[in-house]
């Protein structure tokens, strides 16, 4: 069983989208898929249908009893399965705050109760905080979504410093298997500037395919449903599908 | 002197660029302006050409010693000063974690050291916790962008039940003094769509002139300069130019 976090303390650049999406298609491939929203924003749990705040269980309830975890697993899909969130996620960070490094492996604890999957992805929230540290605590892989702005390739240099700290202190199997290149937008030297710098600096870490501004990505989640239910020729899905195939060869490049 | 907490949980929504530019902007129609980065991703020390890392005195050591504020503050333009932020303030949540409603009242005190602008404009992180609530509870306005996504619509009924705890509880002025939308694409029926309900529901509160998408905004980062000063002409620039305006005339409609 493969546990992706799925990490970017820089906020918008397709965190929730790519957990989405490629769960979505990875469970289309065959594959048993579970996946976690992780953020108390809950974006995850609202971009395939569900309302959080009417939910009784959620990850939260997970966190603080982890014999319930598997009352809190809704199934969304055909081999795909979530653990929603909602806003009382937010009362975890006080909760479990004062026990630094003992609260940083809470998820780890909460997965320990799951099997049956082949893949689990995790939407982390944009910090650096309780949630990504212990998403980073309980995978066996990090997915960077890389935004080809500015802000976005600079945030690579403050998360890759955290990925090794918890790699020494509490997950030594923790690997960066990939960086996806999002929001990428041919028309503007910008994106071409920062996807040429990542793959410069990142060689074989960055996937071939990049997943291009289209416009049905911000739609589909209104439907609640990944974009490739809502238009599977467009060029967001194509990409995802294609990403996909990736991350399930092992390799970035 | 008016003091404006930019903020939005929801990431990569245009607070940075709007605490940049909207700086900027009223700076140069005359005012003295502060403006102040208090996210540990540092992005507006960034985005005004600073290396974070590099800075001895930063918003942290304010609050650690807001006797020392004054010293940590730097000018960057004609009436346009900053107090720079880098990883180090990261450190802040940990330190003031135990008490809650003291905690959240620190930057209040470093702002208590501060005189002598017209204007300051407070850059929030991604996130409802320690830096946030500080910068609600030391504010006595509320802007909020808004990118014309369906999760940055959603994020807003998260966001309006806290700016009104922290009126309750640590500061009865505080006003939400508007809504600016932000990566307005007019080709995008999303984006017509969010920005019109957003008219509906918030009447009033939202400003007129939007913020278009505009790779100018994106770019000028790199450049450690506000889009004004890479090209005034842009669509981005003359959009941060009416905002100004419509801010000072203390008016959204
Ligand atoms: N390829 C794309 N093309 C167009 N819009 C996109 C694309 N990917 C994501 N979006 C939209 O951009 C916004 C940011 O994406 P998303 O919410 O997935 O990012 P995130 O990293 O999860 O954000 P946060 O940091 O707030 O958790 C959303 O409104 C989303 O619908
Ligand atoms: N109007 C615009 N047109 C095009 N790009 C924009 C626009 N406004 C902001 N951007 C870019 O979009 C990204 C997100 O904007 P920004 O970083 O200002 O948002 P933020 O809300 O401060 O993000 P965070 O939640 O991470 O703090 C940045 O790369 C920025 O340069
Ligand atoms: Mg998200
Ligand atoms: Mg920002």
């Amino acid at each position: 069983m493969k546990i992706y976090a799925v990490a970017s303390q820089k906020g918008g650049v397709g965190k929730t989208s790519l957990v989405q999406n490629l769960g979505y298609e990875i469970s289309q491939a065959g594959k048993r898929v579970l996946i976690i929203d992780f953020d108390p924003q809950s974006n995850l749990t609202f971009g395939f249908g569900l309302a959080p705040e009417e939910l009784e269980k959620t990850i939260y309830t997970a966190l603080i009893e982890p014999k319930k975890t598997n009352s809190t697993i809704i199934n969304i899909r055909k081999r795909l399965d979530l653990i929603p969130a909602s806003l009382d996620l937010a009362g975890a960070e006080l909760a479990f705050a004062g026990a630094i490094l003992d609260g940083y492996s809470k998820l780890r604890e909460v997965i320990k109760q799951i099997s049956g999957y082949d893949i689990i992805l995790i939407d982390c929230p944009p910090t650096l905080g309780f949630f990504t540290i212990n998403a980073l605590a309980a995978a066996t892989d990090v997915l960077i979504p890389l935004q080809t702005h500015a802000y976005a390739y600079k945030a690579i240099d403050q998360l890759l410093p955290i990925i090794e700290q918890v790699r020494e202190r509490a997950n030594p199997k923790l690997r960066l298997c990939g960086i996806v290149l999002t929001m990428f937008d041919v028309r503007n030297n910008l994106s071409i500037a920062v996807a040429d710098q990542a793959r410069k600096r990142f060689d074989g870490l960055v996937y071939e395919n990049v997943v291009p501004v289209n416009v049905r990505v911000a739609e589909s989640p209104l439907d609640g449903k990944a974009v490739a239910e809502v238009d599977p020729e467009s060029r967001g899905s194509r990409a995802y599908r294609a990403i996909a195939k990736e991350v399930l060869n092992g390799k970035a490049k």
